[in-house]
């Protein structure tokens, strides 16, 4: 029990990361898309 | 017995999962699950409970970036491609406005709003990120090449158009400076054009032209006078450009003495160049002869040149 405890909480851990992760690629492609989008305007 | 001796309702307790994440002490929470009965067993099941919730609830939020960050760079892709092929389509009027712009951007930063994960963003134009690579932009390049005489030092190509001289610069691989011209209808017109003399022969001057006219050529159009005389440099085309409407045409008139001796005879120069087959050259003759600003053009230098002569 003890052991899934804190694989549950590495597996959080690391799902947590990989969701900042994406939320600042999100951010980015964002942002690039805006540019290109003032670019045409 | 009084049954408030049995349960004790004065704990204030909390079992909410979500708060073994924050600053309560886990021992008093441990003492307040101890205090209703619960064993420590139970109470790591709850604890793993809420991890897996929490993982489950971060895992669906995790899918769901996924699927606007794929959403999104599809979107940024489709739109980048239509820029590409519109600047293929056309890249003048994308490098004139493109420039205009650029300094309506550094006056006012506008910027588009977008929302993301439920938080409002903008972004600034990035310039750097939207800069078009220059291999794209194809403008047509061709070159003259011109003689003068000896005495000539001017850097002066008759070829019809008006242009504005803009600069002069010495390079390193030819002594003689080059200058730069624009065509008098610039900004409109984005031709340019570049004299230098030729590194081989001084008596030469080489024009690069740089794009194409977007206008009829001048209706009082010079033609070259005895001065300077039209040539053609090797692989690159050159187009005699008398009129706008006339067929693109080689000469070469500098090669050999003998070829401007058949000139005098006939009016159509024979081209010794082997690349232009001779059916070629007699159909491009045929077409211009029966050009009349051609025939006028010839008519205006020919007499031109009597005139000078006199």
């Amino acid at each position: 029990e003890e052991e899934s405890t804190s694989d549950l909480e590495e597996e959080l851990k690391r799902v947590t990361a990989e969701n900042k992760k994406l939320s600042e690629m999100l951010s980015v492609v964002c942002e690039n898309y805006n540019t290109l989008r003032n670019h045409l305007m | 017995m009084d049954c408030s001796s049995w349960i004790n309702t004065s704990l204030d307790l909390n079992i909410n999962p979500h708060r073994l994440h924050e600053d309560v002490p886990k021992k008093e929470v441990e003492n307040n699950f101890f205090s209703l009965g619960m064993n420590k067993s139970s109470l790591k099941e709850e604890a793993s409970g809420a991890l897996v919730e929490e993982l489950k609830r971060v895992t669906a939020e995790n899918k769901k970036l996924t699927e606007m960050l794929t959403e999104m760079c599809e979107n940024y892709n489709a739109l980048r491609s239509n820029l590409m092929e519109y600047m293929r389509k056309n890249p003048e009027k994308e490098l004139s406005s493109s420039k205009k712009r650029k300094s309506e951007s550094s006056n006012n930063n506008n910027s588009i709003p977008m929302v993301v994960n439920g938080n409002s963003e903008s972004s600034s134009t990035d310039e750097e990120s939207c800069k078009k690579p220059k291999e794209e932009i194809k403008t047509k390049v061709s070159r003259v090449s011109v003689r003068t005489e000896a005495s000539d030092t001017s850097l002066i190509v008759k070829d019809g158009y008006q242009w504005r001289k803009y600069g002069q610069k010495v390079t390193r691989d030819n002594p003689s400076p080059r200058a730069y011209f624009k065509c008098s209808f610039a900004p409109s017109c984005p031709v340019k054009k570049k004299v230098q003399r030729s590194v081989d022969d001084q008596s030469v001057l080489v024009a690069t032209y740089e794009g194409e006219h977007n206008h009829p050529h001048p209706s009082q159009m010079e033609v070259t006078t005895s001065s300077n005389r039209c040539v053609t440099l090797g692989s690159v085309p050159c187009s005699a450009s008398l009129s706008s409407s006339a067929p693109t045409v080689t000469l070469d008139w500098t090669k050999s003495k003998s070829s401007t001796k058949s000139e005098s005879k006939n009016i159509i120069p024979k081209i010794d160049s082997p690349e232009v087959p001779q059916v070629l050259v007699e159909q491009m003759a045929t077409s211009l002869t029966k050009d009349p600003n051609f025939r006028a053009a010839l008519v205006a230098a020919i007499s031109g040149k009597m005139l000078h002569n006199n």
